[in-house]
């Protein structure tokens, strides 16, 4: 994030960071105990789930909290239209956990909001991540917020140039005036507004030219638009087949087994 | 959603937490 400052501990308990190889390289929002929300470019550079991991409860990429919890990936459902019409057009994906998120008081989830909300009126949103933080690329542990505002389609539509390059399914924000935007390493976390005291996610961080160009606003994947999607594949897809506690002690007991029968050849 | 706030206004995919809300208001 460009232009804003570190986030306080637990003010957004939704926020994750993707991990590749063990590095952070995305961010994205809890939807509840097994599922996350993300961008689809996220993990289109393999096919191999295994390389990722997803740290919850998180504020500095390098120190973890009593809260925080880390994950493997059961499986990433990427939307049937990414990159059908658009490089980088129905950037979403769901992500699936191998086991379940405990929620605390720092790990919470976020609100999918209904296809009809009306985001006009000013209403005040937020992006948070763990990305650059200067042109230069410089980087920041410590998680960072900015408030942005919206920018309607057409204008910018207008600002890149032609209206082929920012779909209806997409939403603009950031502050041209005082240099805030999202930056590489905020893909595919969450642009969060404040409805009546609930926080709604209407944005995935998505694509932008640059993050230094205030007349280039950072674009979003209209999480509206994909609220359905989202809410039908949590829906259906049967969670995953978690390992049973009361299958230790037989796992215990075979081990045993196998040591004493290595251990006896030398005796006799 | 507990001591005394209203339901979440968006869509909540987690049926034992309310969502979109911060810290104790969560629970």
């Amino acid at each position: 994030v460009l232009g804003g400052v570190s986030a306080p501990e637990g003010k957004w308990p939704w926020q994750v960071s993707v991990h590749y190889a063990g590095f952070h390289v995305c961010g994205g929002s809890i939807l509840n105990e097994y599922w996350v929300l993300s961008a689809a470019h996220c993990f289109d550079r393999d096919k191999n789930v295994k390389a990722y991991d997803v740290y919850v409860g998180l504020k500095n990429l390098k120190v973890a909290g009593n809260d925080t919890q880390w994950f493997e990936v059961n499986q990433v459902i990427l939307h049937p239209t990414y990159q059908v019409n658009h490089p980088i057009g129905g950037d979403v994906a769901l992500v699936q956990l191998k086991s379940r998120i405990v929620f605390s008081e720092s790990v919470l989830p976020i609100c999918l909001p209904p296809p009809e909300v009306n985001l006009t009126g000013g209403v005040k949103c937020w992006a948070t991540g763990w990305g650059l933080v200067s042109q230069r690329g410089a980087t920041s542990d410590e998680l960072q917020e900015a408030q942005l505002p919206l920018i309607p389609v057409p204008l910018c539509q207008i600002l890149y140039g032609h209206r082929s390059y920012v779909l209806p399914n997409m939403l603009c924000a950031g502050d041209i005036w005082n240099r805030k935007t999202v930056c590489e390493g905020d893909s595919g976390g969450p642009l969060v507004c404040e409805f009546n005291r609930s926080w709604l996610q209407i944005g995935i961080v998505s694509w932008g030219r640059g993050c230094a160009y205030p007349l280039f606003p950072g674009v979003y994947a209209r999480v509206p638009y994909f609220a359905s999607w989202i809410y039908h594949n949590i829906k259906t897809t049967p969670l995953p087949v978690e390992p049973m506690p009361s299958l230790c002690p037989a796992l215990g007991a075979t081990l045993t087994v196998l040591v004493a029968m290595l251990a006896g050849p030398p005796v006799l | 959603a507990v001591r005394g706030h209203p339901k979440s206004q968006g869509i909540s995919l987690s049926s034992n937490w309310a969502c979109g809300r911060r810290g104790a208001e969560g629970r």
